[in-house]
C-alpha cells in the first residue's frame, strides 16, 4: 500500500 | 492600528467555515499587500493558504506588518452573528491582544461589535516555490465536489491521472471499485461551466479522499476550481475569490514505498 507523505517532504520551512 | 473594511461580513464567515475544521488555530498576516495566512493541519499532510489582496477591500490600513492569531471556531462563531447582508469592519491595534468585528446592517440602523481575543500561536511555515506544473484542469466547483463526495463512498483514496484528452479519478473499496472521467468542454455558455485540461506531460498520482472532501467545502466560494498537479508533488486546489483574491489549498500526495 501506498505512505502518506507529508508536507514538509516537499517545502522547507522558512 | 489596523483597519480593513469589506462589503460582505458573509464572505469572510464563509471563507473561515471552508477553513476551520483543516486547521482550528491560524495566524493572519496583515501587511500594506493584505491579509494572508497559512496553516497546516495537525497531521502535517495538507496546508491552507489564503490570500486576501489589500486592493479588494472596501477600505484597508496596516500601518505596520501585524500578526493575528485566532482560533478559527471562535472566529468563526462571531462571524455566525452577522447579517446576511452586513458589511464588515476589522479593528486591531498592538496595544491589545483583541480583533474587534463590526457588523453593520445595509441600513445602518444596527451596529454590533465583537471583539475576539488573540492568541500567540507557534506554527511552521512553508515556502511554497512558484513552480511550473506537469497539468493543471478548471472544471466547475461543484462537479469536483460531487466527484469526491461520490468516490468518498466507494474508498479512502482517489487515484487522479491527467491525458490530453481527459482527467480521471478513480477509488477502489470493498464494496468494488469506480472511475469518473472527464472530458476538456469549452463549449459552453458560461465561462465557469468549462472544463479545460492544459496537461505537460500526464500525472498519475493518488490522495487521501477525505481531505479533498474537506476542501470541496469552499465550493460556495467560486464557481470554478483550478486543480495543478506534477508527479509526487502536493497537488493544489485553488478557489479564486472574485475581485480578492483566493484560497488555495495543498495535499501530499500517496507514495508507492
Amino acid at each position: 500500500a501506498a505512505r502518506q507523505s507529508r508536507m514538509a517532504a516537499f517545502f522547507r520551512a522558512v | 492600528m489596523f483597519e480593513a473594511q469589506m462589503a460582505q461580513a458573509a464572505l469572510l464567515k464563509q471563507i473561515i467555515e471552508s477553513i476551520r475544521e483543516l486547521i482550528t488555530e491560524a495566524t493572519f498576516e496583515v501587511s500594506g499587500t493584505g491579509m494572508m495566512l497559512q496553516a497546516m493541519d495537525s497531521s502535517h499532510v495538507s496546508l491552507v493558504a489564503l490570500n486576501l489582496r489589500s486592493d479588494g477591500f472596501q477600505l484597508f490600513r496596516a500601518d505596520r506588518p501585524f500578526s493575528m492569531g485566532m482560533n478559527l471556531n471562535h472566529m468563526a462563531k462571531m462571524l455566525k452573528c452577522a447579517g446576511k447582508d452586513d458589511t464588515l469592519t476589522m479593528r486591531a491595534d498592538e496595544a491589545n491582544d483583541l480583533v474587534t468585528f463590526l457588523f453593520e446592517s445595509p441600513g445602518n440602523e444596527r451596529l454590533a461589535e465583537f471583539e475576539l481575543k488573540l492568541m500567540d500561536i507557534t506554527s511552521e511555515n512553508l515556502g511554497i516555490p512558484d513552480a511550473e506544473y506537469s497539468a493543471t484542469v478548471s472544471m466547475p466547483s461543484a462537479e469536483f465536489q460531487r466527484i469526491v463526495k461520490d468516490l468518498g463512498s466507494i474508498g479512502d483514496t482517489v487515484e487522479i491521472t491527467v491525458t490530453k484528452d481527459d482527467v480521471r479519478f478513480a477509488a477502489s473499496g470493498d464494496i468494488g471499485n469506480a472511475t469518473i472521467k472527464c472530458r476538456q468542454l469549452l463549449d459552453t455558455e458560461k465561462p465557469e461551466d468549462r472544463t479545460l485540461i492544459e496537461m505537460v506531460e500526464p500525472v498519475n498520482l493518488t490522495f487521501a479522499l477525505r481531505y479533498l472532501i474537506n476542501f470541496s467545502k469552499a465550493t460556495s466560494l467560486a464557481p470554478s476550481v483550478t486543480i495543478k498537479l506534477s508527479t509526487e508533488m502536493p497537488v493544489v486546489v485553488e478557489y479564486k475569490l472574485s475581485d480578492i483574491g483566493y484560497v488555495r489549498f495543498y495535499l501530499a500526495p500517496k507514495i508507492e514505498d
